[in-house]
């Protein structure tokens, strides 16, 4: 089973209020995660 | 050990495999029986022309294992390998067999909630398993966006135009995923209330100060500012009332309940293509990401982010594998596959989140969503006479049947889900 995710979020260097330098990923591709942890932050 | 061997009696009893099994079919059976008689007697005919014709299946191109697994019915596969694993493990077999499959598959028994895996009666409920509290912890930062699942990720990424990429570079597109983008239906069926004259649209050129009255005009302004951060903070502009400045304070701060829902109801998604939710000034993007769950893995999901479902579109599509080498043979999988689109928002805009079945994990549960049945014979029935339906309006058939959640607020407009909230889960078969 899969799950896709698809969203909008701040661009890199949108200026917009607490979007700061947009949305970056934290993670790498084929990397395990745990629910709970981050994927990525705005 | 050797005494309770030798001492106790045995005494032995048929187990009724077989004989479960022709009942499952006659059960069957019998409900197809009345559900034809039902058709029968509410249309007033019977023949051909009164019989859904099947949706045609679509058959994929890629290697021979690809053409071969199209063959194959995996639908009714899937089922017969939910009712297998439904069948109840004798007791003293429950321990050494789940614990066979932890160590093939790589499960922690540890975090299991139930301390004594005994109590779960068969694979099924075994594979659904709830963890002990505390074993997931959320990350703390209130601007992540969590996984939702345990898993491995195997793409993510922005999307371009209205391409999501596969792995391997193979592509297929956002419409094909989510179904076509239209407004709400609730929007589109009644007259809208008057926006909060606050909410000023961003778009360079446009003054904000009209009063939306209109069903034509909401979507005009709808077209030019769609972004909560947008119509939250009115852009570079001040704030207009108090009211706007408590729902933006309310959004900034991700523990406040309903922060998100606040001011939805006045958002829509209009009738554009995906991809033109990216803003015009470059402000928002669309990102994507996908989450493998493998046989091992806890599979429930948890909502990733504070955000409001708006509605939900199943897809009653094929059950594929989707391991990690089909998604890189097979073009499109996740556009092919039995899937459950929830579209909604969250702070940032538009908010998307799709479970994907398999051959293996048919079913998908939202729990928020107790009409939704998945990986059923009735709405794969269902779904072939949409399909006929739209045939003989002559329309194109959608290829989903949708439903939008109601609240008890009117201002929420959709079910809200709080970052790690459990979502549903996966089922075996």
């Amino acid at each position: 089973s899969t799950i896709v995710l698809v969203f909008e979020a701040p661009a890199a260097g949108a200026n917009h209020p607490g979007a700061k330098g947009g949305f970056s990923w934290a993670v790498e591709k084929g990397q395990k995660v745990k629910m709970g942890q981050a994927l990525g932050y705005v | 050990l050797r005494g309770a061997l030798k001492d106790t009696k045995v005494k032995w009893y048929p187990i009724p495999v077989g004989l479960g099994i022709g009942f499952l079919g006659l059960v069957q059976f019998y409900k197809t029986q009345s559900r034809e008689k039902e058709r029968i007697e509410r249309e007033g005919f019977e023949g051909e022309e009164g019989r859904p014709k099947k949706r045609p299946r679509i058959r994929p191109e890629g290697p021979w294992q690809v053409r071969v697994m199209s063959t194959l019915p995996l639908k009714a596969m899937s089922r017969l390998w939910g009712k297998f694993n439904e069948l109840t493990i004798p007791y003293y077999l429950r321990v050494p067999g789940f614990k066979l499959y932890a160590y093939i598959f790589g499960v922690n028994l540890d975090e299991v909630s139930e301390p004594d895996i005994r109590v779960y009666p068969n694979l099924s409920a075994f594979f659904y398993r709830t963890l002990k509290p505390g074993v997931r912890p959320l990350d703390p930062n209130p601007n992540a966006l969590l996984s939702p699942a345990d898993g491995r990720v195997l793409q993510f990424g922005k999307i371009e135009g209205n391409d999501i990429e596969q792995v391997k570079g193979m592509t297929y597109t956002i419409d094909a995923l989510l179904g076509k983008n239209t407004p709400t239906p609730s929007l589109s069926d009644k007259q809208p209330e008057p926006v909060n004259q606050s909410y000023k649209p961003t778009a360079p050129g446009h003054s904000g100060e009209e009063l939306v009255s209109s069903e034509e005009e909401f979507a005009r302004v709808n077209g030019i500012s769609y972004t909560l951060p947008n119509l939250l903070s009115g852009g570079d502009e001040s704030h207009d009332s108090p009211k706007q400045q408590k729902l933006e304070d309310q959004a900034a701060d991700p523990s406040s309940p309903g922060a998100v829902s606040e001011v939805r109801a006045d958002l829509a998604l209009g009738e554009k293509p995906w991809y033109a939710l990216i803003s015009p000034d470059n402000r928002t993007a669309l990102y994507y990401a996908v989450v493998y769950l493998a046989p091992g893995d806890y599979h429930r999901f948890h909502s990733p982010a504070n955000w409001v479902v708006e509605r939900r579109r199943h897809f009653a599509g094929e059950l594929y594998s989707v391991s990690p080498y089909l998604q890189r043979t097979l073009p499109g999988l996740f556009t092919l596959n039995e899937r459950v689109v929830l579209l909604g928002r969250w702070r940032w805009g538009f908010f998307s989140f799709v479970p994907v079945g398999a051959t293996n994990v048919g079913s998908i549960a939202i729990n928020f969503d107790k009409e939704l049945r998945t990986n059923s014979l009735l709405t794969d029935t269902a779904a072939d006479r949409a399909a006929d339906e739209a045939a003989a309006r002559g329309e194109p058939y959608a290829g989903f049947a949708e439903a939008t959640y109601t609240a008890a607020s009117a201002v929420l407009g959709g079910h809200a889900l709080r970052r790690g909230d459990e979502m549903g889960g996966f089922k075996l078969g």
